[in-house]
């Protein structure tokens, strides 16, 4: 199994 | 963060940007298959981490970062299973960096396991690679931990240790390789 980040932004 | 964004991408993490909540969704659906970890601010967290948790109860990791962690308090409250909440990115990345060798060092065990010595290395150099540069992250002022008296984390060799010497996971992948 893959590891995938989502970054959902505006968060920085 | 850009420096973080490409230390997972290096380290078998690849690392999806996108700017609105439906595209997070779409993402997610896309990846199912995957183990994902999901980082984005509390106020969009509010909305989007109960819906995914009803839509794929199974697969997550969220990572709220947000400027007053009181105020997140309550409905992240429901979700301590399986959410972290920070008040400074830099904790932020470098525990999403040790779950993420966490998990590779898991992953890594089960090729070992199943006799793919090959992909256990992969898995294990990753994760070795991602515990170095969080323990050098830790180490970059600011952080949260004093603001007044900046203070010099130790180095976090939990799972280094597991990692390194002659009887270590690297070392178990090599010799099984033949090395």
């Amino acid at each position: 199994q893959d590891v995938v980040v989502i970054w959902l932004d505006g968060t920085f | 963060c850009k420096e973080t964004k490409e230390d997972l991408v290096i380290n078998g993490a690849p690392v999806i940007t996108v700017s609105r909540s439906d595209e997070a969704m779409q993402q997610i659906e896309t990846h199912s298959e995957a183990k994902i970890f999901f980082i984005s601010s509390g106020s969009l967290g509010k909305d989007m981490v109960p819906t995914i948790v009803r839509q794929y109860p199974l697969i997550h990791s969220f990572y709220i970062f947000c400027f007053d962690m009181a105020t997140h308090g309550n409905w992240a409250l429901d979700y301590t299973n399986c959410l972290k909440i920070f008040d400074h990115p830099i904790d932020l990345l470098v525990r999403l960096m040790r779950d993420i060798s966490t998990y590779f060092i898991e992953q890594g065990k089960l090729y070992l396991k199943f006799n793919d010595p090959n992909n256990a290395l992969k898995y294990f150099k990753y994760a070795w690679n991602l515990e170095t540069r969080a323990n050098q992250k830790d180490k970059v002022p600011p952080n949260t931990k004093s603001k007044e008296k900046p203070t010099v984390q130790p180095d976090c060799r939990t799972r280094l240790n597991l990692l390194e010497g002659e009887n270590g996971l690297i070392r178990q992948a090599e010799k099984a390789l033949g090395k």
